[in-house]
């Protein structure tokens, strides 16, 4: 472990209790793409099967489980407590544009042709583009509530914080994991338009972001 | 080659 893996973890755990906060105490779900909460349930499902096989450490198996719970929890909200809020015709992304090529994919290029490891490097790829309907529909509605976009900061830092721990791991352990690495690089490049307007529209107290 | 998949990450 080091100090970015441990920041990365909890930017994300940070990013997925805003959202969970905001949809639960608004008891809206306005302005969220719920495809691209589904995807996150099934990236975390297929990557976190080895949950109950293989142990890794207390913190390890904690933080699969309460990513998971909240994943589920945060679906559940957006498509059955608060499904009247949901704005389904401005989440319009085709995600089976998504699967499939990951999905492909994940059989090409994967370090073991093994039903836990394709699994793994679906989960590895799906998470690179889940995002992209959520991005999606902001571009759509031309608008982001701020809170929405401090979930998006949080969610693009912990990538890009994984980045430099593979720098650092690489460095230190003299191996790096490619597909992880190229991936994380392609979802971290996908919120750099979004850090863009983050950092000169929302930071600069103009609150809700509004797309030029 | 030095890849190979990390096993204790999130």
């Amino acid at each position: 472990m080091n100090i970015f893996r441990l920041l990365g973890d909890m930017c994300h755990l940070v990013a997925i209790i805003i959202l969970f906060l905001k949809i639960w105490r608004s008891k809206s779900c306005a302005g969220i793409s719920g495809k691209s909460q589904v995807l996150f349930a099934l990236v975390f499902t297929t990557r976190y099967l080895d949950l109950f096989t293989s142990f890794i450490s207390v913190y390890n198996t904690v933080m699969k489980v309460v990513f998971l719970v909240l994943a589920y929890a945060t679906v559940y909200l957006i498509y059955l407590r608060f499904r009247s809020t949901y704005n389904s015709e401005s989440d319009s992304f085709r995600v089976e544009f998504l699967l499939v090529p990951v999905a492909g994919l994940s059989f090409l290029e994967n370090y073991a042709f093994a039903p836990l490891e394709i699994l793994w490097t679906f989960s590895i790829y799906l998470e690179s583009v889940a995002i992209l309907p959520q991005l999606f529909m902001i571009t759509k509605t031309g608008e982001a509530e701020s809170i929405t976009t401090h979930y998006l900061f949080f969610l693009g830092l912990y990538r890009a914080l994984y980045l430099a721990n593979w720098v650092w791991r690489y460095h230190t352990e003299g191996f790096f994991d490619q597909i992880a690495v190229v991936s994380g690089v392609v979802q971290t490049i996908f919120y750099c338009d979004f850090f863009y307007l983050y950092f000169t529209k929302v930071l600069r107290g103009s609150g809700k972001m509004t797309l030029p | 080659c030095h890849r190979r998949k990390v096993k204790d990450e999130l």
